[in-house]
């Protein structure tokens, strides 16, 4: 399948809150977005990767008008799972490649990660989809990141 | 937005590879799935929670058919990048339920996760995007998490 990456984007208004040290056995996660779906938070990303010795950490994004009610909520499920802690990451931008064909190129994911290495941007966090590859940056970076990505991808030419 | 869960899928053919303590500075994702790609290995899931102390754990996962080459690829790129170790899990599944308006609805994540939970399934990876929510469980639970998947997403009386 051919790959076109179709378009860049970006989103600077999500903060990331992490859980650490969260009990990895059945009912944790439901429980944690039982508890944000209760108090009306959107969330964008999740991210879980497989943990070790029976725990994990748990990321999320949320809206940054959030920030402040989400980490109440979040402190009070800390205490209630015996998670070690949560934190708040505000200062991230989300930066995005969408198009079609994306997971069957890993060529394509490290094309945009060395075009973010290339200018010494930092990946923190990175979740694909069939349709896009997302990395979570400093947001000090986004503006230089949306143009080295259009210039790898060659948007400015489609446009 | 209304959230319409539409379906429910799951991949059997996937292996899962995590590379941990990654060193966490520009350029280390873009060696890792430089060398993937150069070795035409297909990527679909790459989930990269945020690091700690300079160091993160990166996961990915490839086709079943892959695993002997891709741990041969992956010991050289550890030893290369200086991470502490990679190591592969074969006997996973990837279930997911897909739709529209996914993202703004933490309450369809909780359904999702409350489902697998009653189960005593354990939600070893999560991964999600706007129009999908993708988590990672025993290979061995596949058949009954679509099935409760699909019981509470009532797909079996739109069908
Ligand atoms: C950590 C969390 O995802 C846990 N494994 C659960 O299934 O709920
Ligand atoms: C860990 C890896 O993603 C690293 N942060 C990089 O930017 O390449």
């Amino acid at each position: 399948e051919k790959v076109v990456v179709s378009g860049v984007a970006y989103d600077k208004n999500q903060v990331k809150v992490t859980v650490t040290g969260v009990p990895d056995k059945p009912g944790v996660a439901a429980k944690i977005f039982n508890t944000i779906s209760g108090a009306n938070v959107i969330v964008d990303m999740i991210i879980q990767n497989i943990g070790e010795g029976g725990l994990t950490d748990m990321s999320f994004t949320v809206p940054r008008t959030d920030s402040k009610k989400i980490m109440e909520v979040m402190k009070k499920v800390v205490a209630e799972i015996g998670a070690k802690g949560v934190n708040l990451k505000e200062d991230i931008a989300k930066v995005s490649i969408i198009g079609v064909g994306m997971r069957s190129h890993s060529g394509v994911a490290a094309r945009m990660f060395s075009a973010l290495a290339k200018e010494g941007i930092n990946i923190m966090m990175i979740s694909t989809s069939e349709i896009k590859i997302s990395c979570v940056i400093d947001a000090k970076y986004t503006e230089l990141a949306v143009r080295v990505l259009h210039e790898t991808f060659e948007m400015d030419k489609a446009a």
